[in-house]
């Protein structure tokens, strides 16, 4: 399972980006 | 029918899925983007606001009944109407089919691609290229599944092309210049046929698509 | 009732959702993963298969009427019947809203934790303690709405409590060790009770909980 596992497209990134974009927005909406 | 109001920030794409499937199903919808109605940043920490929404996330929809919910697709689905939502178990599939694909495929390449241009994130010239060729990919596979349609499910309009579309506004607004997107004419007429209807207009006013591919924003 | 083939490779959490879809729904489900039926890394990059499912993942569904379905959520919602979907407005939104948290929120910050320990990607220690902390804030919205409630919308399993319970699969198998999972006794005694049906069970057989949180495989 572990092998397949690793084929499986994560977006590791999100948090990261969710993150980028929450403060951006703040930013622009004072 | 439902009615309530939506808390977002001002052109949120995530907030447009539920406004544009009012527009359609005649939900009465009150949109709180602005103070003194909502303050992105505060409102959406205050104790208040968590006890209903505890991720403090935005979009969110309150109910004038009481009812709450967050997620946008759930948000968008709860607005629509029967013609929207899919009036047979494999048109309501295949709706879900494409609203999952514009999260798990069209979202993150999307993302890497713009928020650089937007000053959202650092460039990474890896990333970006790499971002690029996945959205050549998804492209492909939309422009495939739309040479023989108007629409992605059925005959008309449905939550799937409300979706796709407000996935790939930015994309379009932002670095899908008409070099980069030539390829892909089927989607691009779908996503001007989208964006010209009466409701998604009400929501999204003109949208232009973008003639020179924005680079990052150092 | 819906009738056909899932197509995936063995011990995969996102076919699992579809599979105990079918056990409640009665719907007749064959599972192609192992050969000849089903070669993971060659059958789905096969022409025929491609020209049916062009982003050549898996799972993917075939009914025995030749409806193709990809998308893991879309082929559990297939698979369901009413008492799993929601038989209000109200109810579906909100088992649509559960299976977005699961794949917005929880397999983001779970994999980044899990897939070190399994070998897959690079340990990172910061990024392994900020999904950490992401982990616990998921485990306490849902401990939060589980404290008053047996299953996560109406009285009886859903399609949200069956993606939920996939995708927290592997952390309560891999890294959920007592002292961690022990302020959120509200989630596995939920997680606990889910498992222990029979439909859950048919698929999944007997689900060990982690007792000793497993460290990255270096």
């Amino acid at each position: 399972a572990v092998q397949y596992l690793s084929q499986e497209k994560i977006w590791f990134e999100k948090t990261q980006y969710d993150e980028a974009e929450r403060r951006f927005y703040e930013g622009v909406n004072g | 029918m439902a009615a309530g109001t939506l808390y977002t920030y001002p052109e949120n794409w995530r907030a447009f899925k539920a406004q544009i499937a009012a527009q359609y199903s005649g939900a009465q919808l009150k949109v709180a983007s602005t103070p003194p109605a909502f303050t992105f940043g505060q409102t959406n920490r205050t104790p208040s606001f968590l006890s209903s929404f505890p991720l403090g996330k935005v979009p969110v929809f309150q109910g004038d009944d009481g009812f709450c919910l967050f997620e946008s697709n759930a948000i968008a689905y709860y607005l629509s109407n029967e013609a929207l939502r899919g009036s047979s178990s494999e048109a309501s599939a295949q709706i879900m089919q494409w609203a999952s694909f514009a999260d798990s495929e069209i979202i993150p390449p999307a993302s890497t691609w713009v928020f650089p241009t937007l000053g959202i994130i650092q460039y990474n010239k890896q990333a970006t290229e790499q971002a690029k060729e996945e959205v050549k990919r998804v492209l492909g596979v939309l422009n495939q599944h739309l040479n023989t349609r108007t629409f992605l499910v059925g005959e008309r309009v449905s939550l799937a092309d409300i979706t796709v579309v407000c996935s790939l506004l930015w994309l379009y607004k932002q670095v899908l210049e008409p070099s980069f997107r030539q390829p892909f004419a089927n989607v691009t007429r779908w996503f001007v046929t989208c964006i010209n209807q009466r409701q998604f207009k009400a929501v999204l006013g003109e949208v232009k698509l973008c003639d020179k591919m924005a680079q990052f924003d150092a």
